[in-house]
């Protein structure tokens, strides 16, 4: 599903260049389920964001469904991404002037989802990250760690082809974390979803099958997760 | 240093009334390290900004060095808690428009120290925990582990009384985690910091000298630390 050959991201020029990716090469098939871990400043989120069209490579090819990446406009990267990706952002980042609710809803009706299917699969995500009896609260009215379930809730609830989690049990005590570990697995049962999740929790990351290792912008190592 | 008695703190009125604090009552001493557990939405961030004076109980009294906070203005509040106590948010919350050092001044200069002691006080906290070489970039350009490390440095920068840490290695990997943890033990060796935080990690836990568990708005455990 996923192919990146020689992706490189570049911030500044001569001597303050920062070398954010130098060159990751890095296969995801369909309904795989990465974990990718690394040190603060490898490159994880730099990563995330351009596998979800939030940024573009200065170096190297990224193909989605066989399709250049790269050559899309801007447009077209955030028709695209409304379609087929979801992103839970690693600083949470819900809509303050929505109820948890609507911000569930929010992807979905600009992806014209019909009103009672869109409630119902907000709802049921809701539900299944055990804040669904904080449906009419409002950002600020919720705690760090129901915030970020809320905020998995809202990319879960749409069923994508690709879920991109950067640090989705960050703020999560290991009750709430394993609870959002389940919803990834039932998700990837019922739709064959492929997901990548960051994390720096070695428990999160023995759930997924596979675990990608970044240092300093380069991946140093890729192995199966054996013995689950 | 610290007396809470039979704190409570609500929201919303009638049958939906939320009650997030429900009668604590904790002592901590000058110079004590305690550790603050407890389930997602047991009302430990609420503890910490009613400990922080940026919000007041419902009921119940909170004594800081023998003088009475709920007594005292808004004004008051802020005057005291820039003078003397010190917080890491869990969201982080740099300001967007400062670089890295200019936000670790920041409340230096608003307790009018002068500006060389001022750089100078800054420039070691980055240095401690591993970020010194940012110190010119604007928060959007750092990680999210980096972010949450110059926040750590603004707020041991100038040593304050009591330093309130809510998740400070929420989004950091072992080694950096490890760094903020030993800045916190220098920091209270140096100067006889009493220092609260709020962790999701028993690993982080276990550094403090006494866990308190909170749960569903009330202390449920009050253990010193054994075999550190
Ligand atoms: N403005 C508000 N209105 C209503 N309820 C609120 C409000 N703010 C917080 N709460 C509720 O108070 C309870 C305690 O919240 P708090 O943020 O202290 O939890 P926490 O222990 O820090 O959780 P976490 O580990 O998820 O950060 C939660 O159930 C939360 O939903
Ligand atoms: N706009 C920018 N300008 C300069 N450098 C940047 C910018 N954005 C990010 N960086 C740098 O790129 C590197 C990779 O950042 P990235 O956010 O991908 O790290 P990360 O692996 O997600 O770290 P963390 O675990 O701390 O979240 C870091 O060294 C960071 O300082
Ligand atoms: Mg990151
Ligand atoms: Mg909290």
């Amino acid at each position: 599903l996923i192919e990146l050959r020689e992706v490189s991201r570049s911030y500044g020029e001569g001597e303050a260049t920062v070398h954010a990716l130098r060159g990751v090469t890095l296969s995801i098939k369909s309904g795989e389920m990465v974990a990718l871990m690394g040190p603060s400043g490898s490159g994880k989120s730099t990563l995330m964001n351009i596998l979800g069209l939030f940024d573009r490579p200065t170096g190297g090819a990224y193909t989605f469904g066989g399709q250049d990446m790269t050559r899309l406009s801007a447009r077209q990267q955030a028709s695209f991404r409304g379609r087929r990706i979801a992103f839970v952002f690693q600083g949470i980042h819900l809509l303050p002037r929505l109820t948890a609710l609507a911000n569930v809803e929010l992807p979905m009706s600009y992806a014209r989802m019909a009103a009672n299917t869109r409630r119902e699969s907000a709802l049921k995500a809701l539900e299944l990250l055990g804040v669904a009896h904080l449906k009419d609260r409002y950002p600020s009215q919720m705690s760090g760690g129901q915030a970020q379930r809320v905020a998995i809730a809202r990319a879960i609830a749409p069923g994508p082809d690709l879920l991109l989690a950067d640090e989705p049990t960050g703020a999560l005590d290991r009750k709430s974390g394993e609870l959002v570990l389940q919803a990834f697995q039932e998700l990837h049962e019922e739709t064959g979803v492929t997901i990548v999740l960051v994390t720096h929790d070695a428990f999160v990351g023995q759930h997924a099958a596979r675990i990608v290792a970044l240092e300093d912008g380069q991946v140093i190592g890729d192995q199966p997760v054996t013995d689950r």
